[in-house]
C-alpha cells in the first residue's frame, strides 16, 4: 500500500535547497549574501531612506582551508521590524510583507529563512536578529527553525538601548570564499551601479575593506501598489477579484437593527415604515453597503424596526423576485414578492450578482475607461450590463481568454514601478566601460499576465572594453543575476540576434547590459538567477536590441567608412 | 506600517509557476505531458508492472490558431491510487508518496497538482480522475483547486465496473502545439530509449499516431528503500535520527500496567516483586521497549504492580540517578536512587540519552559495520560510547562535519537505485546513433549530502550522427531532460574539458549521454530540467567524461594515421 504524507513548505525547501540556490558552499555562501542585501534595500526603497549597507563575512577559523563556517552579518539603516513579526519573517517560509502588487527586490516570503535554514543544518548555530523600529530600543532575538513545522523557535530575546532605527542579521554557515569571493564582489559592485543612491560596504574574510559610496542623494520615486493590469489576467485572479467585489447579505439581528438605526440617526425613535424609508432616501448617500441592503431588504418586508426583530432572512431568491422569512411570531416561513422596478431591488441585485462587467472593468483593472469597457464587452461578445456574479464558468474562461487577445487597452500604468531611467543608464555605463559607442533605450510599459513591466537596456561597443565577444549584464528589478545565463531569457534574445547584420560579427568588443523591472519577475529557480521567456518580455527585448543593434551598425558603417577612406 | 501575511504552498506556486514549468503555453503543455506521463511510469515501476503509457492531446478546437485549448489525457496500467487519497493526490500541493529515499522519477508532490492548476486558470475547467486499484470497479472524480488553501475540491465522484487496473487523467489546457510539438516528439521519444521495457502511445493533435513498443520484457529490479550514506549528512539529518531512536518514557497506568503483566504470562496473578523480576528476566529477550523500560523503573522503585498502580513517575534524571514518582497514597513527592551498576540503569540510559555513537552509526546509517563506526570515532575525536542523545549543538555539527571528511566510509549501497545499465545503454546508443566510435561507462557509487547516486554515460563519434558539434543527451532517474541545458552540470562539465587535447577539436560529430540515478536529484528548477553542480556529482561526471575521452582520443589517433597511411 502506497504511503501518503504531507510536507510543509520549509521542509520542501530543506529537502530541495537547491531550487532555492543552496547547492553548494560556495553558492550558499553567494546566495546568503544576496538575499541579505536584497532586504535591507527593499527595507529602505519602500520607507524613501537612503540606503547604508554593511556587510561583513568573516571566517570561524581563518586557518583551516575552504569549505569551512563564516560568519555572514549584514546591517542596514532601514525601518526595522516590529517586534512581534521578527521571528516570523525570519522563521518562516512563504511568510512576508511582499506579496503586493508593487516592484521589490523580494517575492517569494523565503530568502531570508532559507538563508538561516542552511546555516543552522550547516553549523547548527542560531541566527541572530537585532531590529529597531524607533531609533530608541532594539529587540535582540536568537531563533532556530523547526523546519518539519515552518515555525520559529525563540532561544533568546532580550533589549538594549539604541540611537539609530535599522536592522542586522548574522548567521554562521559554510561556506566557501576562496570560490565565491569574486561572484560577491561582483555582485556588489554591480548593486551599487544599479542603485546609485546606495552606499555599500564589505569587509571579507581576508580583511580587505570595499567601499561603494552614494553616487547621487535621491531617491527614486518609490514605488507605489497598483491594481493588475487587464491583459493577461487568468481565471483564478479574476474569480478573487469578483469573490472581493461579492457581498454576503448581513445577519440582520439586533446589533445590525442597532446600527441602521444609528446610520439613520434614529438611535430611540422607532418611526414607523414609512418615515425609515424617508431618512434613508435623504440620507442614502452616506449609507455604507452593509445598511443600504438592510434598508433594501425592509423596504420589501415593508416592517418597521419592530417587526424586523421578529423575523429572521431565510433566503433571496434575486432572479425569480423572491425574498423568504421566518416569522418568529407565528413559528412559520413566508414569502414577498420583490418588485423589480424598485431601486432596491437593483441594490440586492448588485449585492448578489456582483457589479456589472463594465463597472468591474473599471473598478478592478487599472486604466480601463468607461468606453474601453464597453468596447471591450462588444469584443468578447458580452453584454456590457451584464452581472459578473452571474458568469458561468465557461464565461469566466471566456473573459480571460478575451483580457488576454483585446489589443485596445491602453499601456499600464507604470507608477508602480521603478526603473533606473536613461540618463542614469547611460552615465552608469560610460562610467564603467568608456565605450566608443553608447546607445540606451527604455521601452515604454508593457504587461504579462496582468504584471506592468519595463525593460531598459544599453549597448556599449569599443573604448576601453577589455572582454572579446558579447559579455551581457543582466537586471531585474535592481538585482544583478551573476549565474545560470544559459537558461534566461536574455540570453536567448542576445543569441538569436544575427549580429553581423549590425556588422558585430565575430568576438567584438560588445557590452549589453539589460535590466527588466516589473512588478512580479518571472523568475526561473527560487533562487532568482534566471528570467523565464514570457512571451511579451522576450518580444519587449528583441525590439529593444534591435533598435539599438541598428543604430550600432550605424556607427559601424561610418567607423568601416572612415577606417577605408583612412586607407585612402 | 508593514503588512504582514503567510500563503500557502499552492498560492506560492500559483503565484510563481514559472518556478514548476509553467511560463507559457508552449512550455505549459510540455511540463504537464511530463508530469503526467513520469507519474504513470513510476507506478508501474514501484509494482514490477510492464508499463503501457497511453498519451493523447487534441485541440479543442482545431481551426483556431495557437495558443489554444487542449484536452490533455494520460492512461496508464499502473496501480491506480486509492480512493481515500486521490483527491489529495491531484488537489494538494506537497502531499505525495515518493517522499522515502528512493529512486523516482517524482520528489516533490508537486507536478500533477501543478498541471491540474495550470490547466484551471488558463480554462477553468476541472481535472477528472479515473482510478481501479482492484480491476473491477472504478473510481471517477471531477476536482477543482481551491488554490489559496491547498485543497481538493470534489465536483463530482462516481463509480464504474471495469476489467483493469491503472489510472488515466485528463485536463484541459491552455497549450501551443505547434510550438510544443517537436519536444514533446523528442520526450516521447527519449523517454522509450531510457525505459526500453515500457511501451508508450502518443495520439497528437493532427490526427498523427506515434508508437514505441517495449523493445525488452524484463522490469529492472525495483529500486528498495534505503537507510542515508554517512557521507555528507547534515545536521538536520542527524538531529531527526535522534529522536527518532530516543524514547518517550511511557506512562505508567493501568492500561500499561496491564500490557506488562499480560506480555510477562502474569494476567491475574499479584506476585511479589522479586518473582516478577524473575518472570522479567527470563522472558527479557522477549519483552517490547516499552515493557523493558518499565520493568527497570520497578526495579528501583522495588514495587509490585499494586503498588506501581498507587504512584505516578514524575521525573528521571538518569545522569544524577535519580527517579522523582508522586505517591498517592501519602499525596507527596518521593525519589529513589537509581543503582548506575545495574543492567537496568543501562536500560533507562538508553532510553532517554540513545544508544552509543557506534551503535547509531551501525544502526542508522547504511553500509557502517562496528569496526568502521570505531575508526570514525577516533577521527572525529569521539569517544565510541558516547551517548548520542548527550551530544551539545557544537557537538552535533563537528559530527555533521566530520561525516563529510572521513574518508573511510564504504561507498553506497545501490540496492536503492536502477541505472540502465552498460550493456543496454551501449544497446540503445549503438542502435540510435550507428557511430564509429562508442564508449559507455557506468560509475560505481558514490554520495552526495547523504544520498547515494550514480553516473552512467556514453560517447558516440562519426558514423550516421548527422550533428556537427557536441550535442548532449541528458537524463536523471530516467527522465530525458530537454530544456535549460546552459545552466545544468553536465554542460558545465562537458564545457569545461579541452577536447582539443582528445583530438575532438572544432564541431565534432559528437554525441554524449548521460544519465544520474539518485534517491534525490539535485534538481535546480521545481520544473526538473536541469541539475545543480553538486561537488560529488561534478566530480564523478568529469572522471567519467576524461575516461571515455581518452578512449576517443586513441580512436581519433589511429584513424589519424590510418588515413595519413591511405595518403601516402
Ligand atoms: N532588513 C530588513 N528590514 C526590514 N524588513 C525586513 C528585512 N529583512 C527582511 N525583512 C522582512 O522580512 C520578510 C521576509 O523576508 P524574506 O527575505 O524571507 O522574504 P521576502 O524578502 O519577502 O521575499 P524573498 O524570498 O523573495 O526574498 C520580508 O518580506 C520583510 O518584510
Ligand atoms: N498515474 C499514477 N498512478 C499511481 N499513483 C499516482 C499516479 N499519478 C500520481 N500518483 C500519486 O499521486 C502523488 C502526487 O503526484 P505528483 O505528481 O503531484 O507528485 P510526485 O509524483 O510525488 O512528485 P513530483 O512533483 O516530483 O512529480 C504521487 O506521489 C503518487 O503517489
Ligand atoms: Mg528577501
Ligand atoms: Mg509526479
Amino acid at each position: 500500500k502506497e504511503k501518503f504524507n504531507q510536507i510543509s513548505p520549509s521542509e520542501f525547501f530543506y529537502r530541495n535547497r537547491d531550487l532555492a540556490g543552496f547547492s553548494n558552499p560556495s553558492r550558499s555562501l553567494y546566495t546568503a549574501v544576496r538575499e541579505f542585501v536584497e532586504n535591507g534595500l527593499d527595507a529602505c526603497d519602500s520607507k524613501g531612506i537612503l540606503p547604508d549597507i554593511h556587510l561583513t563575512i568573516k571566517a570561524v577559523d581563518q586557518e583551516k582551508p575552504d569549505p569551512k563556517p563564516y560568519i555572514l552579518t549584514v546591517k542596514d539603516n532601514g525601518p526595522g521590524i516590529e517586534t512581534k513579526h521578527v521571528p516570523l519573517a525570519f522563521g518562516t517560509v512563504l511568510y512576508g510583507s511582499k506579496f503586493g502588487l508593487k516592484q521589490a527586490r523580494g517575492m517569494f516570503g523565503l530568502g531570508a529563512t532559507m538563508a538561516i535554514l542552511y546555516g543552522q543544518i550547516t553549523t547548527n548555530k542560531p541566527v541572530t536578529v537585532k531590529s529597531s523600529t524607533d531609533g530608541k530600543t532594539m529587540e535582540i532575538f536568537e531563533l532556530l527553525l523547526d523546519i518539519q513545522k515552518n515555525k520559529p523557535v525563540i532561544l533568546k530575546h532580550t533589549t538594549k538601548d539604541v540611537s539609530k532605527k535599522g536592522l542586522s542579521v548574522s548567521i554562521c554557515l559554510e561556506g566557501d570564499y576562496s570560490k565565491a569571493g569574486s561572484k560577491i564582489r561582483d555582485y556588489v559592485y554591480q548593486t551599487s551601479l544599479i542603485t546609485p543612491y546606495a552606499s555599500i560596504t564589505f569587509d571579507d574574510p581576508k580583511g580587505e575593506k570595499y567601499s561603494y559610496p552614494r553616487m547621487i542623494n535621491t531617491m527614486p520615486k518609490p514605488p507605489t501598489i497598483i491594481r493588475p493590469h487587464p491583459y493577461g489576467t487568468d481565471v483564478e485572479t479574476i474569480r478573487r477579484m469578483i469573490v472581493d467585489s461579492q457581498f454576503e447579505i448581513p445577519t440582520i439581528d439586533d446589533i445590525m437593527i442597532e446600527k441602521v438605526r444609528k446610520d439613520l440617526g434614529l438611535s430611540k425613535k422607532n418611526l414607523s415604515f414609512t418615515a425609515i424609508m424617508e431618512k434613508a432616501k435623504k440620507k442614502w448617500k452616506t449609507l455604507s453597503r452593509q445598511v443600504r441592503v438592510v434598508i433594501a431588504l425592509m423596504s420589501f418586508l415593508k416592517m418597521d424596526f419592530e417587526k424586523l426583530s421578529k423575523i429572521r432572512i431565510e433566503d433571496l431568491d434575486v432572479p425569480n423576485k423572491k425574498l423568504f422569512y421566518w416569522d418568529f411570531g407565528d413559528s412559520t416561513s413566508k414569502s414577498v414578492e420583490m418588485d423589480p422596478e424598485s431601486q432596491y431591488y437593483k441594490q440586492l441585485t448588485n449585492t448578489t450578482q456582483g457589479e456589472t462587467l463594465t463597472a468591474f472593468l473599471t473598478k478592478k483593472f487599472q486604466r480601463v475607461g468607461p468606453s474601453t469597457a464597453i468596447k471591450f464587452a462588444e469584443f468578447a461578445g458580452f453584454k456590457p450590463e451584464k452581472r459578473i456574479g452571474t458568469m458561468t464558468n465557461q464565461e469566466l474562461a471566456h473573459l480571460s481568454d478575451s483580457l488576454q487577445k483585446f489589443d485596445d487597452f491602453m499601456g499600464p500604468d507604470s507608477s508602480c514601478l521603478a526603473p533606473l531611467g536613461e540618463a542614469p543608464l547611460e552615465k552608469g555605463m560610460t562610467k564603467f566601460f568608456k565605450p566608443d559607442f553608447l546607445t540606451v533605450l527604455q521601452r515604454s510599459a508593457s504587461a504579462y499576465s496582468g504584471f506592468p513591466f519595463i525593460v531598459e537596456m544599453g549597448i556599449a561597443y569599443g573604448g576601453e572594453i577589455s572582454t572579446r565577444g558579447i559579455k551581457v549584464y543582466r537586471y531585474a528589478n535592481r538585482i544583478p543575476l551573476l549565474y545560470d545565463e544559459g537558461s534566461d531569457v536574455v540570453m536567448k534574445v542576445v543569441n538569436e540576434i544575427d549580429w553581423s547584420r549590425y556588422k558585430a560579427k565575430g568576438d567584438p568588443p560588445l557590452v549589453i547590459v539589460s535590466h527588466i523591472c516589473s512588478t512580479r519577475i518571472p523568475y526561473k529557480t527560487a533562487g532568482k538567477e534566471n528570467v523565464a521567456d514570457r512571451p511579451e518580455i522576450e518580444r519587449e527585448l528583441k525590439l529593444a536590441i534591435q533598435f539599438m543593434a541598428r543604430k550600432l551598425s550605424v556607427f559601424m558603417n561610418k567607423r568601416g567608412q572612415a577606417e577605408a577612406a583612412k586607407k585612402r
